[in-house]
Formats: C-alpha cells, structure tokens, sequence
C-alpha cells in the first residue's frame, strides 16, 4: 500500500530552460534533466546511474535542492508496477 | 465474405508472410479461413499506412534491425528510461527487452525486401519510446511517454499496465491523465491522439475494468483470439473492451503464434500473450488515418464499432448479444475482431461525428448495506439532462463512479441494465483478490456495451457476491456518468453496404429521428388546443 520512491523528481523552476536545469541538476549530484512539454517550467531530474544510492543520501539531496532559490518546487516520484503483456 | 488469397494477387516474397495468419488466414496451422483482420482488402484500396507514424510505448525498439530501419522514425522516438534519443533495446535484469521490437515489426515490418514478416501497415513510420525499462514505473515517465511530440505522432500502442494478477486496482496517476486529456484535445492539431491499449493478460481471474488505462474512454482497449477464434487463455474481459485482434494462443502448432521481428535482426514465430493485440490494431487504425487524415480521436472509436466484424470469433463464457440499438457485441471480444477493408472504405466517405456532451445522469450516495446471497439493486431514472444544454441523446460511453467496500473485494460482481434492456457485466469476481480494507474508491467503471443507446430512462446496478463463502460489505455511492452526442453521429454518413452495421444504425437513427419529431409536433398541437 505505501507507495517506493525511486529518486527521479518532478522539480519546477521560478525560471528559466533547460541548460539552468541541466546545471542545477548536475550541482546537485544527479545524473541529467530533460524539460517536460506539459506544465510551467516543469523538469524531470533523474538520479546518476549509481546501482544503489543510498537512501539518506538521496533524501538530503532533495532536501537541498528544494531550499534552492532557483527552486519552486520539488517532488519526489513515487515508484509503482507495470507489467508487459 | 472472404475469398481467396489468389484473388488478391497479393504476393510478398517476405518468408514469414504465409504464416503471418493474422493479415491473410486461409487456415494455416489449424486456423480458420477467413479469420483475419482483412488487410489486404485494404491495401488492394492502396492503403498501407504512408505518411501516419505509429509510437510502440514500451522497451525500445531494435531500430537496425533490417526489417524496421527503413520505417523507422528516429525524430519521433525518444528514450525516457535513460533520457537519451536513443531508445535501443538494453540488457535488464530480467533480460526480457524483445517486447518493443517484436510490437513494432508488427506495425510496421517493411514488405517485400526479403527479410521476417510484413506489418500491417507496412509503409507506416514506427517510433520508439522506452519507458519500461527502469524498476520502477514513475507517473512522469508514462505522461512523459504519452504526451511525446503529439503533433508528429498519430497512435500510440502500449501493451502493459498495471499487474494482471487478479488483485490489483491501478491506473493513470495525475500528471499521466491530464496527458491523455491534453493527448485526445489537442493532439495532432486537435483531432486527438489515438491511443490503443492491450486489454491484458489476467485471464479468467482479472477484470480489466479494474485496470485505469484500459477501462479509459480515451484509450481503445483491444482484446485478442487465436486464429481459430477462441480466446487466448490469458485473455481478461471487461465491459470497456472495443473490439479484438489477434495474438498467440493455447496451440500447440509453433505456427499458430505471431510472426514478427525479433530483436537483432532476427525474426520469431512466437510474439506472446495479449501484447500484439495492441499494435495490430494500431496498425489498422494506421491504414484509416491514410484514408481519412481527419478522423478524431472518437471518429476511429465510432468506425471500430461500425466495422468490427463478430466473423468466427467463439467465446465459452459469454453469449453474443444485441444491444438496444441492434448493434452486436461480445463480453470478451467487444464489438468483434477489426477488419481494415471495411474500416478503410468507411473511413473515406466519414464525416466527423458531432460534438460530445457529458451528463451526469444520476447520484446515490447513501450507504446501503451488501449481504452474500442478496443482490443489492439501485436505480437511477434519468432525462439524459434533457432540455440542458449537455443533454445526451445517442450514447457512446457510460461509466458507473462506484465508492465500494466489502469483506473480499474480489467476490464483488457488478452488473449495469440500460433503459433500452442491455444489460453490461462491469465486474466480474476476481477469485484471487482478498482485499478487504481498500475497495473501489470512486473508481469509474465504463462500459461500451450501451453504444448509440438512448440513454432516458431507468438504470439499474445490481452489486452482489459471486464466491462461495459469506461475505458482507458496503456501497457508499454509485455516480452514473453518460457521455454521447445530441445528434444522431450517422444520420449524414454515407452507406455504400446495405447489409452493413452503419446502414442498420443509420436506419434506426431516421427512424427515431422521425417518431421524436412527430412526437413534438403533436405535443404542440396538443399544448396549441
């Protein structure tokens, strides 16, 4: 019942593109960021492609990032099954 | 109605095209003649797919392998499992990654170079997007996936969903639904994204009502037979379920599966469970857009159950029945298996359906108490909100919002009865599911079943137990949802069959059309006098 974070975030920015996002992202220990076509500055940070990062350490990085000035809001993605049929 | 495949004259020197019994079946490893989604009808017409590109949503695509680079369209496709450009099959744990490459040959395997199979529509562009391949599924990644470059992409074909074991109620989370919205509103240029959904692989022990996407009335949900017109074992049926194409099966013949490409550049015999239903149909639907670019996203839902064919389709379980507008359906199998010949001739001539209209038609939302061995029966009479500017006249989808809890949510058996008598099963008891804290939490439970149905009258849902031991629960509220257009969508459609569905409907349509307008006038005499 209770939802699996993986470390992929949905982070909007106050402003700015892409490139702004690739650097904050990059600042912040994660892997890349690519611009969602829907939504205000909405941006998909995902996690460097470590096999396992630690738990805490992800978990004191969204911290950080979500005190950013550039940052207007960050959430966490909740992990959940898919299946192929 | 079949002939020959000779009378065609459609001859490919593809090695795998004679097994390929899903395009031409003239009863190949067991099959039954005539079975088929009756593609060369349609590219006898000359309609095989060009200028429509197809989106395989799943764990990338082999996009060197010999039979798909050429169709392939690398500006449409996009990796969002590793956010790179380049959705190419990688190794994962389960090392299962042939999935994407296997649906994409069968859209779109180039004819006539030699090489595995051809597609359904064969001339069409295939796009990659890998977004399986990460642990876990994220609800940015699927509306990532579905809202991807909507102006360039026609269809999208996914063959997944939530878990098909029998005891999962999952679907679109937010950012995902209000892509799919965005998706049919606005994509190519407003006319909407066409998406196709395999209907699932739970078998007798799942419903795919209980699964979001499938039950969405923007998606197309497709189920499958094999080709000798029974259901493959894995098949779940629902109330929401369109129509059907094919996949593999319970024979034990290798040639009764589904040839495609393989990854690698190889080519196999054996696409398994219900995943290249989806594609199939997204190739057929291909070959519509290139007869007719403007159809809508509910143009192609309207043309799939106007063309669907019950053919030699056999359901154990379920009766073929009638609705109340004469048009003929099935539990499992929908309105029947598609067939791209009648679909593309219609597709032609078709002139875009009204405008769509929402009612809500009715609410309970008291508590009423449900006992094992007494059927719980509610009703909601309605005027389809008559006289409003929403009224809802001619039916296509009808969804029942039901809040829900019982002691074994898997025992729970919904039925929902029209005014016009059709009665449409949208839950089935799902023997694996013991939850007894969650339940159904205004989940929309949609049925195709009523499609074309006046829908003023009295509705009635009965909800019961259907397993052996006792159980109890409550239902807090029942919403009953229609949606459908105020004029009659076939009244200006051309009819060139006259033992077609769209002539009997078009007829029934006039008909009605009639006995209304004598009706009113009558009523102003007698409100005159």
């Amino acid at each position: 019942e209770e939802g699996i974070y993986t470390n992929h975030l949905l982070v909007q920015l106050h402003e700015g593109g892409n490139e702004d996002a690739q650097q904050l992202a990059l600042e912040y220990g994660f892997g890349s960021a690519r611009q969602l076509p829907f939504g205000e500055r909405l941006f998909h940070f995902y996690p460097r492609d470590t096999p396992k990062t630690r738990r805490k350490r992800s978990l004191l990085r969204r911290q950080h990032l979500d005190k950013d000035q550039r940052v207007k809001k960050v959430i966490a993605q909740e992990g959940f099954e898919r299946q192929k049929r | 109605g079949y002939r020959d495949i000779n009378d065609f004259g459609v001859d490919l020197n593809d090695p795998l095209f004679s097994k390929q019994w899903y395009l031409i079946n003239t009863g190949q490893a067991d099959g039954t003649p005539g079975l088929d989604l009756n593609v060369a009808e349609a590219w006898k017409m000359g309609y095989t797919g060009k200028g429509v590109t197809i989106a395989i949503m799943d764990d990338g695509i082999d996009y060197l392998h010999p039979d798909i680079a050429f169709n392939y369209n690398a500006e449409a496709s996009y990796d969002f499992s590793s956010n790179d450009p380049y959705p190419y099959p990688r190794y994962t744990d389960d090392w299962f990654n042939s999935h994407g490459t296997r649906c994409a040959g069968e859209v779109s395997a180039v004819a006539n170079n030699n090489i595995c199979g051809v597609g359904v529509a064969y001339n069409s562009k295939v796009a990659g997007i890998r977004m399986l391949d990460q642990p876990f599924m994220t609800d940015i990644i699927e509306a990532s996936s579905i809202s991807h470059m909507p102006q360039v992409i026609d269809i999208y074909s996914a063959s997944w969903g939530p878990t098909d074991d029998g005891k999962t109620v999952d679907g679109p989370r937010e950012l995902t639904l209000q892509a799919m919205a965005d998706g049919v509103n606005k994509g190519r240029g407003g006319k909407g994204s066409i998406y196709v959904w395999a209907s699932g692989d739970g078998g007798g022990y799942d419903d795919c009502n209980c699964d979001g996407y499938a039950s969405s009335m923007w998606t197309i949900s497709i189920n499958s037979a094999i080709n000798d017109g029974r259901t493959a074992l894995y098949d779940e049926s629902c109330s929401s379920t369109l129509a059907s194409t094919f996949s593999n099966g319970r024979k034990r013949n290798p040639e009764a599966g589904v040839a495609t490409t393989d990854l690698y550049g190889n080519c196999t015999l054996r696409h398994s469970g219900t995943s290249a239903a989806a594609p199939e149909a997204a190739g057929v639907f291909a070959l519509a857009l290139e007869a007719n670019p403007n159809l809508t996203w509910r143009d192609m839902q309207h043309l799939t159950v106007l063309t669907s064919k019950r053919n030699k389709l056999h359901d154990e379980l379920h009766q073929w029945r009638r609705n109340g507008v004469g048009l003929e359906f099935n539990h499992l199998f929908g309105y029947g298996v598609l067939d791209a010949g009648a679909m593309v001739s219609l597709a032609r001539d078709w002139k875009t359906v009204p405008e769509r209209f929402h009612c809500v038609a009715g609410s309970v939302q008291e508590t009423h108490k449900i006992q094992s061995g007494a059927k719980l029966a509610l009703s909601i009479t309605t005027n389809a909100c008559q006289g409003r500017e929403n009224f809802v006249r001619y039916l296509e989808h009808v969804q029942a919002v039901v809040t829900v809890n019982a002691s074994r949510r898997g025992d729970l058996v919904l039925n929902l009865t029209s005014p016009m008598g059709t009665k449409s099963i949208l839950l089935s008891r799902r023997p694996r599911d013991s939850d007894s804290t969650v339940g159904f939490d205004k989940w929309p439970f949609m049925s195709t079943h009523t499609w074309g149905e006046d829908p003023r009258g009295t509705w009635k849902l009965e909800v019961g137990f259907g397993g052996e031991s006792p159980q109890s629960g409550y239902l807090k509220e029942w919403t009953l949802m229609l949606h459908g257009t105020q004029s009659a969508p076939y009244i200006e459609q051309v009819v060139r069959d006259y033992q077609s569905k769209l002539a009997m409907s078009k007829k029934e349509e006039l008909e009605e059309e009639l006995d209304e307008a004598v009706e009113r006038s009558l009523e102003r005499m007698m409100s005159k006098s």
